[in-house]
């Protein structure tokens, strides 16, 4: 169940234009300038995942996540939706792709979408939980927190052991 | 309960040494801080830098640090197999020895599992199967994407 | 008290704005978060990066939060200023163009204060005065001294 | 009061051995491997200048700033001595140079010394804050720092603001 696409649109500092990025299975790499939008993809991804701190997304409100560009334009509402490979099925869904979406929307509550249709939020993670794949797991390091891992205090590191057992 | 957490910890250790071993050519392992009471006692991982004593991850330097937590949260991953791994500017504070060994890992490893990792060093994309690029244009974000030499302009839908 | 504050604050807000456009070519300013109760209130630092409209220094990217900070420090300089300044890998996060300019301000900054700082990246030492070299053999930490030119061994006294 | 030299012996990554660490007055970049001991030359500063907190010089406790190589080898005290340009007169002796040491003894205590002379650590404040030195100031940013300077509350910069007013 690797990453096949990304799909952002007024989220953040992407824009009111789809910004479609496709990605292969092996070895990606994110690069550009400071402020490009490189940790905004990664925020996109854990948005779309289910993730629900504002500060896990690095902003102070959930509204902050739309877009806000120069002369006060604002998107209507941020969407990001993510492609999931599942040739092995290993998702119990029988298809090729699956795409998990997220709308946050004016009102400030968020749509889910699994394959087009409107589903929970918990049935998002449920579905996701079946290949391990949680919006703040340990396979997702955020900016700045390498150095934090490894200073973990015996009982935190115990806590991660306990959660993987 | 006990066997399950001491079968736990004994992967985790060996093989968190094993990346550790790959990053930097030294020895990595858990201990229990306190062995009289594995149930509650809290894990320390211990780092032995070629040519150094042992010492806990926690009095090191800041690049020893970004090795030894990456070498950890890959030890994790035999117990949790991740299909993807996301990985920000972990090579922050890692000089070229260390950044050049972490993108051999992660080379590696991509046969396997998915990795995507954001880098602002060339040495970390010189052998990606793709390169993203992410820059900001009338204040809002847009993307270049390179394929094994092909430039491909992200299509606006 | 007020009085004084306020001078204060007017005075740190131009020197940080000063630093912050001549690391990135923007503006920043600090603004007062409750201005109807100035003796109280807290400060935000404001910062419009070229093309962008202005945010506050919190929601900002990794690079940009390093420049911000480092602006609004030399900012205070004004105030009570030092006659040395050490900083520690301020750069880690920062690209190669805010990287090349905070080289270019720390070169400009020595002629008046001294200037020391730890880096990883050449660009940062291109201009030196002085290139210290700090690395472990047998478990010991080393010295090599580079003076525009030649190198001294440290003396081991 | 620029810096003109430091003295390292017995301290964190420095071994028996005397290091001995001229300075330039202008622009000074330190570099090498990770884990050379760059970081461990600021902590040296720090501590000459009379920090006493160990987790501000990154140790769990004050013992373990003192040198622990292989096989055991221990140095007996852990000794810094910073030497300070005083030609201009800004520190009230009347030296060109004005040295300050502190040597960490096996009983735990510190010495403090200026100029070879035995002080007290109130003394080497004293002497330090008459130029705007103090172990823990704005203008050391020790590694990992500079993040936490932009993302303060607007409460911790209003502080920061008062400190220096
Ligand atoms: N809601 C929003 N609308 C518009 N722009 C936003 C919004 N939220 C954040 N931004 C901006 O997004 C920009 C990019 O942030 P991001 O953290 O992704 O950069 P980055 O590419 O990771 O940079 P760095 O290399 O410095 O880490 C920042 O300049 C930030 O101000
Ligand atoms: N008391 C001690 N005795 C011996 N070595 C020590 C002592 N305390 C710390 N060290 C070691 O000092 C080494 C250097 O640490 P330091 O943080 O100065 O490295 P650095 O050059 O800043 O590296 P980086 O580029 O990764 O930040 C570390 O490997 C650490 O384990
Ligand atoms: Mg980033
Ligand atoms: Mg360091």
């Amino acid at each position: 169940v690797y990453l096949k696409k990304i799909v952002i649109n007024g989220f953040k500092s992407f824009g009111l234009r789809r910004n479609v990025i496709p990605l292969e299975k092996g070895y990606v790499v994110i690069t550009g300038p400071n402020g490009g939008g490189k940790s905004n993809v990664i925020d996109a991804i854990k948005f779309a995942l289910g993730e629900l701190s504002a500060q896990a997304l690095r902003a102070s409100r959930l509204s902050d996540l739309v877009y806000e560009g120069n002369n006060g334009q604002r998107a209507n509402l941020a969407s990001v939706s993510v492609v999931l490979d599942n040739s092995e099925r290993a998702l119990p869904i029988d298809k090729e792709e699956v795409t998990i979406s997220r709308k946050l929307l004016p009102n400030g509550e968020s749509l889910y979408q699994i394959n087009g249709k409107t589903v929970s939020r918990s049935d998002i993670l449920t579905l996701l939980a079946t290949c391990n794949i949680r919006p703040s797991s340990v396979n997702i390091i955020t900016q700045g927190a390498v150095l934090g891992i490894a200073e973990m205090s015996p009982e935190e590191m115990r806590k991660l052991l306990d959660e993987v057992a | 309960k006990l066997a399950v957490f001491m079968r736990t910890f004994e992967r985790v250790s060996r093989e968190a040494g094993y990346y550790f071993n790959k990053l930097t050519g030294g020895e990595a392992w858990l201990e229990l801080a306190d062995p009289e009471r594995p149930l509650e006692s809290g894990v320390e991982m211990v780092v032995r830098f070629v040519g150094k004593p042992p010492r806990s991850s926690r009095g090191i330097s800041g690049g020893e640090k970004s090795v030894s937590a990456v070498a950890l949260l890959m030890g994790l991953q035999g117990l949790t197999p991740a299909d993807f791994y996301i990985f920000d500017e972990v090579d922050a504070h890692m000089d070229v020895a260390y950044t050049r060994n972490l993108a051999a890992l992660f080379k590696e490893m991509s046969r396997k599992t998915q990795i995507i990792t954001v880098s602002l060093k060339d040495i970390m994309g010189e052998h990606a199967d793709q390169l993203i690029g992410v820059y900001s244009q009338h204040g809002e974000s847009r993307i270049v994407i390179t394929k094994l030499g092909e430039t491909i302009e992200s299509k606006a839908g």
